[in-house]
Order: C-alpha cells, then structure tokens, then sequence
C-alpha cells in the first residue's frame, strides 16, 4: 500500500506542470524515504530528477516499493480537477493498475476521488556522481526566467560566463545581441531576492535556451534557481522544493561543444 | 546532434 498526502496539492500540480514539457511518460518511484522520479525528454539531452522526502508530506505510508508509470500529460489533466487550495492525497495498492487521486477542500466540505490508470514504462534510471562544481549562482527564479526569456528573443544559445562578483549572460543572433550581467547581491532584508555565487574558479559555458527556457516551467515551485556549472559537465538547475527536508526539482544539460 | 551531448553520455546506466 502507497499512500502520500500533499497539504498544499498546488505544489504537485506545479511540480507536474514543470516536467511534462520535457517528460511524457515516466515512472514515479516510491519507497520508503519518499517520492522520487528521474526522466529524460525524448531526445536524451536533458535529464530531470525529482526528490520529494517522506518528511514533506503530510502523511505518507509505503510498504513496499513500487513504480507508478504515468503519462505526465494525463496526470495534468486529472490535477486540473483540483482547487489551488485542496489537499491532494495519492494512493495505490501494491501490485495494483490504478492510481487514486482524492482531492479535499480546506475545510473538508467537498472530496472528490478520480482513478487513473497506471502503465508499464521502461525506464533507463542513470546514476548521477556527486560533482563538487567550479561555479554555483543562487538567484531570484523568476530572474532567470526573464533572462532566459529576454535571450531567446535574440538567439538560441546563451553563453554563461561566472566570476567571483558577477554572473554574465549573453546571446548573439541574427538580428543583433545581447547580455545581462548579475551582480553578487546578498539583500540581507529580502534573501528571496538575493544572488550568491560561490566560485571556486571562473566558468564560461553555453547552453541552448529552449532547453532552459522549458526548466524555467518550475519558476513557481521556488523564489529561488540554482545553477551549478563545472567545464564539460551538465549544468544542473535547481528549484527547492522544501528546503527542511531536502526535496528538490532538477534539471540537467550539457553544455554546447564548439564543432 | 550538432554541439550537444546527450545526457546518457555523461551518466552511467545503473
């Protein structure tokens, strides 16, 4: 028997809005410590990996560990039937084919139960090594948003170039360029509003910015992005989910080689 | 793909 309770079930159907974009069908699996999920988009360039701890929800049971293959895009139709305020509670039976989604108001007066079926899905689960990275920008998410949305006005790769007091982001087109520099900012009063870089030495790498521009789908899950980059290894962007407990949306890319 | 790597060649099936 699984069972796990979301008490702001917003945060699912953010969480879902985030990846089906890039995912269609993938296998959440559950176990003991918590939800998690790792999938990449069709093409195999990006990777996404999701961490929800036992600890977030509020309550969550799993006897057994088991797989519950979904397609993403079903999953955000059913979540569409929820209100922004309802807690979502997610269930299934070990060895079962449904999935059970309840929805309950805040104060209790309404619940509502739908099923959906579960699939078989094979999944190519890759193993990640802990990277200790050369370059780590904490910023506001929404920022990232805009410059990502901002550059890809102008071009497809941006160029992301870090230093000890600034981060740069700059685009070259066919009908000019551009970039944006961030400067270190630690807004002591507003920490949603801050922007950290921790170096360890400079790093310049390029990325294509629909990849980007699809991980930016998370910005709602958190004030703040993070992006860990090292030479010729996958930029990792991360939103927190819950900070407590460790639970994380990320997304990974490689950077563009020059040919 | 031109100048991009796949995910698969950075991380090991397991």
């Amino acid at each position: 028997m699984f069972e796990a309770r979301f008490e702001t079930g917003e945060t699912l159907i953010k969480i879902v809005d985030a990846m089906k974009e890039l995912v269609e069908d993938c296998n959440i699996d559950c176990s003991t410590t918590g939800m998690s999920m790792q999938a990449m988009d069709q093409s195999h360039v990006s990777l996404v990996a999701l961490m929800l701890q036992k600890e977030f929800f509020g309550s969550f049971r799993c006897d057994r560990s088991i797989s519950l293959g979904l397609n993403l895009l079903s999953f955000s139709k059913i979540l569409k039937c929820a209100s922004k305020e309802d807690a979502i509670t997610l269930k299934a039976e070990d060895g079962g084919d449904v999935l059970t989604l309840m929805f309950e108001s805040k104060d209790g007066s309404r619940v509502s139960e739908f099923e959906m079926k579960l699939m078989d899905i094979d999944s190519e689960h890759l193993g990640i090594p802990e990277t200790e990275y050369k370059a780590v920008v904490t910023m506001p998410s929404g920022e990232f948003q805009r410059i990502v949305r901002d550059l890809g006005i102008i071009g497809d790769t941006v160029g992301i170039g870090c230093e000890k007091d600034g981060v740069r982001f700059s685009v070259t087109g066919d009908l000019g360029s551009g970039n944006v520099v961030l400067k270190q900012n630690t807004s002591a009063d507003k920490p949603d509003l801050a922007t950290l870089i921790e170096l360890e030495e400079p790093v310049e790498l390029s990325f294509a910015l629909r990849y980007l521009s699809l991980f930016t789908k998370a910005t709602g899950l958190s004030p703040q992005a993070s992006l860990s980059m090292s030479p010729e290894v996958p930029l990792v962007v991360e939103y927190k989910i819950d900070d407590e407990t460790a639970s994380y949306l990320r997304y990974y890319l490689a950077p563009k080689v020059d040919e | 793909k031109g100048g991009q790597k796949r995910m698969d060649s950075f991380f090991t099936m397991g």
